[in-house]
């Protein structure tokens, strides 16, 4: 439970989404 | 009387405890501090002056993460090791009490039997509270083991095959989104639960070192009786076997108490 199943993406906001070049 | 083999296993899980001890201390400060491990891990100045420096204590930030779950697997490991030695030693004193001289008279077999039968009890509850706390520790620390490494391997992921802007405002960006799940991970897996677990371990290390020391002082109490063959001096404690372990039976009693309450 410590670590949602969905991290890291669900957890980022959408400006540091825009960090990456995935 | 105690096989070498406890005081080795004993030794070798303390210093991983220890070890994990050490890893994981002042981790929340740290981190709180700079969003770096790099004081725990390599003692260098923490002082971030270039996007490579980001860089470098992000994946410090990583490795930190894969060698505590490193850390915490090892001292899973090794006090696993313990619990099974300690309970295999309870098994070997039992195993010696058996190879005392039978050709005794029929009144002191009988008692002798009963004697047994009262060691042998007090060697499967002693085993199966040894088990309790195995559990509860083995639980805690195989799940700070997994979400610490599961953790370190997002964050390597991210950084190797996300490719990262080389730019300031990203990397701090990403360094404060790392700096908040990483303090609500530490806390969450290794928090309270592993504090529990030190407890349960050195509570379990403790009277398992006092159960050793008693009932070794046992048998040879029991090889004395019928070395001198003096029953009447020597053997008094074999005719009320219950009495003669009712400390020890406490002393169960109390661990086990104890550790329903921790855990």
């Amino acid at each position: 439970d410590c670590l949602p199943k969905d991290f890291p993406h669900g957890q980022m906001q959408k400006d540091l989404k825009s960090c990456f070049y995935f | 009387y105690v096989p070498m083999k406890f005081y080795d296993s004993l030794r070798t899980s303390d210093r991983s405890k220890q070890e994990l001890q050490n890893k994981l201390r002042n981790f929340l400060e740290n981190l709180q501090k700079n969003l770096t491990t790099s004081t725990l891990l390599s003692g260098l100045d923490t002082s971030i002056s270039s996007t490579q420096n980001h860089f470098l204590k992000l994946q410090e930030l990583s490795t930190f993460f894969h060698d505590a779950s490193e850390t915490a697997g090892l001292f899973a490991r090794d006090s696993e090791i313990f619990y099974e030695v300690t309970k295999n030693s309870s098994y070997a004193l039992l195993l010696k009490l058996r190879q005392v001289p039978m050709a005794q008279p029929t009144e002191i077999k009988i008692l002798l039997t009963n004697y047994f039968a009262e060691m042998e009890f007090f060697h499967i509850m002693f085993s199966e509270i040894m088990d309790e706390a195995l559990e509860y520790t083995q639980n805690v620390l195989r799940a700070i083991q997994k979400v610490f490494i599961y953790y370190a391997d997002a964050q390597r992921y991210i950084l190797q095959d996300w490719n990262l802007k080389p730019n300031m405002v990203c990397c701090k960006m990403y360094m404060d989104f790392l700096q908040l799940y990483s303090a609500q991970i530490f806390k969450c897996a290794a928090d309270h639960e592993l504090n529990i677990a030190y407890d349960v371990y050195a509570m379990a290390e403790t009277n398992a070192k006092y159960i050793m020391r008693q009932l070794e002082f046992r048998i040879q109490r029991l090889f004395n009786c019928f070395l001198f063959k003096s029953y009447q001096i020597r053997c008094q404690f074999l005719l009320n076997a219950e009495h003669d372990f009712e400390k020890l039976f406490s002393k169960l009693e109390e661990l086990e108490t104890y550790f329903d309450i921790k855990t």
